[in-house]
């Protein structure tokens, strides 16, 4: 052990172990924690050369095939609660994406939520025993966040009872989604849905893309990999343009909105449940986001307690960094930073699980609030750490540089959550909209609740007073 | 009579307030904005755009005052009494570097005076030097094992430099003694000369 490290744990005020308790949620979480880690680091089939001596197809190829493991030992290891799958595949994977990702966060999420008992009962065992290799097809070329903007068509045609689905121009085609250029033989798409010579607005469809015997492209199917990005080394994000494809009806999501055999389109009793994913996909974030933050910090401060540089008192001995106040004035903050963050995550867990058990019982009267703090918080958290990575890394001098530290590693990862999942900016305005609507709603003399109620008492703070 | 109250730098609640109060005052400020360009008979959507700055402002202070406000109520729930008053100071230096990040909306709303400024420098100051004796137990709190970190920086045992050296010598590029674009580039350069 570094003298260093071992004289800062001993002159400590506290056990570490429980504040990791806190962090977890409690000892017993702390336990599973590490069982899980440790089923995975003991693993010989999760032990490969470090990845950054690898190239991009090598990298794709240990991904897959880890993937492919982990879901054969999730069964064997018998672990089913979704945050023991998450938690799981974040070992593995060492909180790197990997090409069953969407398969996973969002094809079997979306299918869970949206399909009808039917589908679900058709779909989701294949997709569970991945003979389906399902991913989410949103985004397109030309349009990313303003989903309402999204160009691909889905035309019904009652004659054959099936939906035809297109990329009308270059700018719809699909683009982005992790797993869509190697992986996935099925895609959710989301798509325009005209009927009756009318459009009724984004829809979901499970659109085969790849056949399930040879892999090969279907017809009419132009599908492959974008290529290589900033990171993401391991996942195959792809393209996909439709050209006419056609799908029955019954392949079209159909828990809430529906189309007839004669093209009569059904409304759902609100049209934000297509987002409904996607809140969960933000309020995640917002964890991944601490946890970013914290595996930074904890390389930056223990090599500053480490490294010893310049000079302080001329003749004496170089200082660690640490004692630097200008280095703690760097690391610090973030570190509160990254204790804070993880409470909010914690939060926004139990926040959304909570407001989605109203909603199954038919309440969706805090989806809204739900819905704009999930925006704001997953921007705001994700930019703060954007920057607070990058100040952990330099902090480490020239060695932040070399892919040994980690720090680029991380940083390369997490920086694409500030455009994934909604860009940050855009993400911004919605809580504004939401933020407008609430202060309209007291202007005319509501009385609100949840994390806007101050709204109510500045209202009368800001209103001019008798002198 | 609406002047709102100052905040006491050391009281954590007091901040949780401030934060809020300035949360509203930028809330307040898009508000007129938009009113301001709807006067000038702009459409809805105009005025939704030019407006944006101030928009986002207030969207950024409501998420941090929920951040600010959410850690405050993690406080009451920590029984420890050694954790306590680590987590208390963590929490109170997030505050204030916030509010010294972004003095300027505290200053407009009248929530901060100039002078506690310059106080508010002293306090993190302080703050810093109570969290140096802890700061290498608060990331080990954060339960990284050095294979999910992955960093020689960042390994528990703190042995750097012996680890930078293995890792650099199993880089591909180290394969070989003598790289193989060397005869195919350099060697015939050379061998003209």
């Amino acid at each position: 052990m570094n003298p260093d490290l071992q004289r800062e744990r001993q002159n400590a005020t506290i056990e570490p172990e429980i504040l990791t308790n806190i962090l977890d949620g409690g000892a017993e979480k702390t336990r599973r924690r590490r069982e899980i880690e440790s089923l995975v680091i003991s693993d010989p089939d999760f032990q490969h050369e470090d990845l950054n001596f690898l190239s991009r197809s090598e990298r794709y190829d240990v991904a897959l095939k880890k993937s492919v493991q982990m879901y054969s030992k999730l069964r064997d290891y018998g672990i089913s609660d979704p945050e023991e799958i998450y938690f799981y595949k974040r070992c593995i994977h060492n909180g790197r994406s990997e090409p069953l990702d969407l398969h996973l966060g969002m094809f079997l999420t979306t299918l869970l939520n949206q399909a009808s008992p039917t589908q679900l009962d058709n779909l989701f065992t294949p997709a569970w025993n991945l003979e389906i290799i399902g991913t989410y097809a949103q985004t397109e070329l030309g349009h990313g966040t303003h989903i309402r903007g999204l160009e691909t068509t889905a035309t019904y045609d009652p004659s054959t009872q099936e939906f035809v689905l297109n990329s009308p121009t270059i700018t719809s085609i699909k683009w982005w989604p992790g797993g869509l250029g190697k992986t996935a033989n099925h895609a959710i798409v989301l798509a325009q849905l005209y009927t009756q010579g009318r459009c009724y607005g984004l829809h979901a469809f499970i659109v085969p893309i790849r056949c399930m015997k040879t892999h090969q492209p279907l017809p009419g199917v132009v599908v492959g990999d974008i290529g290589p990005k900033f990171g993401f080394d391991e996942v195959d994000n792809g393209f996909l343009k439709l050209d006419n494809i056609r799908i029955p009806r019954e392949n079209m999501l159909m828990k809430y909105s529906k189309v007839q055999p004669d093209g009569t389109y059904l409304k759902p009793p609100i049209d934000k449940l297509t987002y409904g994913t996607m809140v969960f996909i933000r309020s995640m974030i917002v964890g991944e986001s601490a946890i970013a933050l914290a595996k930074s910090c904890t390389i930056a401060i223990r090599y500053s307690a480490v490294r010893h540089q310049s000079e302080l008192r001329a003749g004496e001995p170089e200082p660690q960094i640490l004692d630097y106040q200008a280095q703690q004035h760097k690391l610090f903050p973030l570190l509160a930073t990254a204790y804070a963050f993880t409470f909010v995550g914690q939060y926004m867990k139990n926040m959304y699980n909570r407001i989605t058990g109203d909603i199954n019982q038919g309440d969706f009267s805090q989806l809204p609030e739900l819905h704009a703090l999930a925006a704001g918080l997953k921007a705001f958290t994700t930019w703060t750490v954007n920057a607070g990575i990058e100040v952990c890394r330099m902090s480490c001098g020239g060695h932040g540089y070399s892919r040994s530290s980690g720090l680029p590693d991380i940083y390369v990862t997490f920086t694409a959550t500030c455009t994934y999942e909604g860009e940050n900016t855009v993400m911004m305005l919605q809580t504004a909209r939401f933020l407008v609507k609430s202060y309209r709603q007291v202007r005319d003399g509501k009385q609100l609740t949840g994390t806007v109620s101050y709204l109510n008492e500045s209202h009368q703070r800001f209103q001019p007073q008798p002198t | 009579g609406s002047r709102p109250t100052v905040i006491s730098i050391n009281d954590l609640q007091s901040l949780v307030e401030a934060y809020k109060l300035r949360a509203a005052n930028l809330v307040e400020t898009a508000m007129k904005s938009l009113q301001t360009e709807l006067q000038r008979s702009t459409s809805q959507e105009d005025a939704w755009n030019n407006s944006s700055i101030e928009l986002i402002r207030a969207s950024d202070a409501h998420c941090h005052y929920v951040v600010v406000k959410l850690f405050a109520a993690k406080l009451s729930e920590i029984g420890n009494t050694a954790v306590y008053p680590v987590l208390s100071t963590l929490a109170l230096l997030y505050a204030l570097h916030g509010v010294a990040s972004n003095s300027g909306d505290f200053l407009q709303a009248g929530l901060l005076t100039v002078p506690q400024l310059a106080q508010i420098t002293q306090r993190i100051k302080a703050l810093m030097a109570e969290i140096r004796p802890n700061a290498v137990a608060l990331v080990d709190a954060f339960d990284y094992r050095d294979e999910m970190l992955n960093s020689t920086l960042g390994r528990y045992d703190g042995n750097v430099y012996e680890n930078m050296f293995e890792w650099a010598k199993r880089s591909p590029l180290n394969r070989t003694e003598v790289h193989e674009s060397y005869y195919k580039h350099m060697k015939p350069l050379q061998s003209k000369l």
